[in-house]
């Protein structure tokens, strides 16, 4: 499967919103 | 139905528009939906007067996303007193446009060989919403980004369904597609995206407390004007 990166950004994004 | 099959986009209720009384006994009552990719003001009329009623005729004031008749109102006349006729009104959206108070406010004229009849009605968002609002993933997060924070508001949606996947589905059958999911803590988030008919896309986040049926709605959208009734479309949806 291609990792584009976009799993791990949108994962990222999760993070940084339930821990800001 | 309990089967967790969801189809079409939700359609409330019909509520009365024009009550007999305002309507020298014209009733009207209606709702919007959207089907196949159309927008429709599906429509009940009712003859509460002593005489023939004929001669009907729609249109509609200018409104904040350009809603207008797609077609003349077909209505069966000469509708005899007591009898009632459902009609379905397609609706385009190329009318002229005029910012509402509020947004999605709409202000009708109905005409029939008695009189003219104006009355007003607001219209759920979520009728608007496109078939192609899925926003590809990478055009997401750049969105997410560009948009200042001050552009995100935030809301609670109470009695959200139980399950992420119900929640999706729901929203999938009313134009709003999940463009990511993710558990964090726990926590349900849902990354969301929908466009109206107008071309404004709208960014959300919508995030699950595990145990609880209240849910935190944020939308992004560089029309932060519209969130207060995406919002609102949302809850319709979700109840």
């Amino acid at each position: 499967e291609l990792d584009d990166g976009l799993d791990e950004a949108f994962s990222r994004l999760a993070e940084s919103r339930t821990n800001p | 139905s309990g089967t967790g099959i969801v189809t079409g986009s939700y359609v409330a209720p019909k509520t009365v528009w024009l009550h007999a009384m305002k309507g020298k006994g014209l009733e009207i009552s209606g709702t919007f939906a959207r089907r196949s990719g159309a927008t429709f003001m599906d429509l009940h009329f009712t003859n509460r007067a002593l005489q023939v009623m004929s001669d009907f005729a729609i249109q509609f004031n200018r409104n904040s996303f350009g809603l207008a008749p797609a077609a003349p109102l077909q209505i069966p006349t000469p509708l005899a007193p007591n009898q009632s006729t459902e009609v379905s009104l397609p609706l385009n959206t190329i009318g002229s446009v005029m910012k509402m108070e509020p947004l999605n406010n709409l202000q009708v004229a109905v005409k029939n060989n008695i009189d003219v009849f104006y009355f007003s009605v607001v219209y759920p968002l979520h009728i608007l919403f496109v078939e192609d609002g899925k926003m590809e993933r990478q055009m997401f997060l750049a969105t997410w980004k560009d948009i200042p924070n001050e552009n995100e508001a935030q809301f609670q949606i109470r009695d959200c369904p139980p399950s992420a996947d119900a929640v999706s589905n729901k929203l999938q059958a009313s134009n709003i597609f999940t463009v990511a999911r993710r558990t964090v803590e726990g926590q349900d988030m849902l990354y969301q995206s929908l466009k109206l008919t107008n071309g404004i896309w709208v960014l959300a986040e919508l995030r699950m407390q595990p145990g609880s049926p209240s849910c935190t709605l944020s939308l992004r959208c560089r029309a932060p004007e519209v969130s207060q009734f995406i919002f609102q479309a949302y809850e319709m949806v979700l109840k």
